[in-house]
């Protein structure tokens, strides 16, 4: 039996709009000690691994693991049904092929209930390594969301170069060409909105602007975002939750 | 630049 609680159905909607447009069909995998997915693009070039731990919730009961098999278009039409300050429990049996959503209103004591069906999604679950990275860079979510729109306009590839000091996104296309230059700074008020970098080696990689476009649909979830920087591996972005992350793996462009 | 490589070539099969 599970049933998971969120204090404010606000959460579980910002995470699944953080990833419903890249991918679909979607296992959740619901254990003792919370929640987590994974799925790759239809392109297979970006990868989303979420986690969403116990602390996460307002309450949490899973007695048996579970996974349920969501189309996350149905699922996100459901969740747009109850208020955002509403809690939301996810309810599923053991052998389900429904998961109930119940959206509680405390104040007007009114009570929300709807059913999703699931579906028996084929999918290889990768196991993910702590891979090797090259640069670790935290920055606020806002202001990397900002360049990748700009820039994207102007070119379907993005290339990031972080030397000791620096790190610059740049796009090069028909129309033109736009580059935003960063550098590491702490602000001791406002601490998320300072930019930290941590380089071993200085990386210059390309990316597909269409990807960085879904990957920052996550910045609802926090103000910061981890980019994690490799010349042999995927990059990874991450938005940390209260307890748990929604991560994008996304395989940068090569040239011979 | 080409395109990208298979996202799951990066990690091995659970």
């Amino acid at each position: 039996m599970l049933e998971a609680k969120f204090q404010e159905a606000s959460l579980f909607k910002r995470i699944i709009d953080g990833f419903k447009d890249c991918v679909q069909l979607v296992n959740f995998q619901c254990k003792e000690d919370g929640i987590i997915a994974q799925a790759v693009d239809d392109s297979r070039v970006l990868l989303v691994s979420l986690e969403i731990g116990v602390e996460a919730f307002q309450d949490y009961r899973c007695d048996h693991p579970v996974t349920l098999g969501m189309d996350l278009s149905s699922l996100s039409k459901i969740l747009r049904c109850g208020n955002n300050t509403d809690t939301l429990t996810l309810i599923a049996d053991d052998t389900p092929d429904a998961i109930i959503l119940l959206f509680e209103d405390t104040k007007k004591d009114r009570i929300s209930e709807y059913s999703l069906k699931l579906m028996d999604i084929d999918a290889d679950f990768l196991k993910i390594e702590d891979l090797q990275y090259d640069t670790t860079l935290m920055m606020p979510s806002a202001e990397f969301s900002k360049t990748v729109r700009d820039l994207s306009q102007l070119s379907d590839s993005l290339n990031i170069l972080v030397t000791k000091e620096t790190i610059k996104f740049v796009a090069t296309g028909d129309v033109g060409s736009g580059s935003v230059i960063l550098k590491p700074f702490i602000n001791m008020e406002n601490p998320d909105e300072s930019i930290k970098l941590d380089m071993d080696q200085p990386v210059d990689l390309t990316f597909g602007s269409k990807y960085l476009q879904d990957i920052v649909k996550g910045s609802a979830l926090s103000n910061k975002i981890g980019i994690r920087l490799s010349s042999e591996a995927p990059a990874l972005f991450q938005f940390d939750l209260s307890s748990g992350f929604l991560q994008f793996f996304l395989a940068p462009k090569f040239d011979d | 630049i080409f395109p990208q490589k298979p996202i799951p070539t990066y990690f091995t099969q659970k």
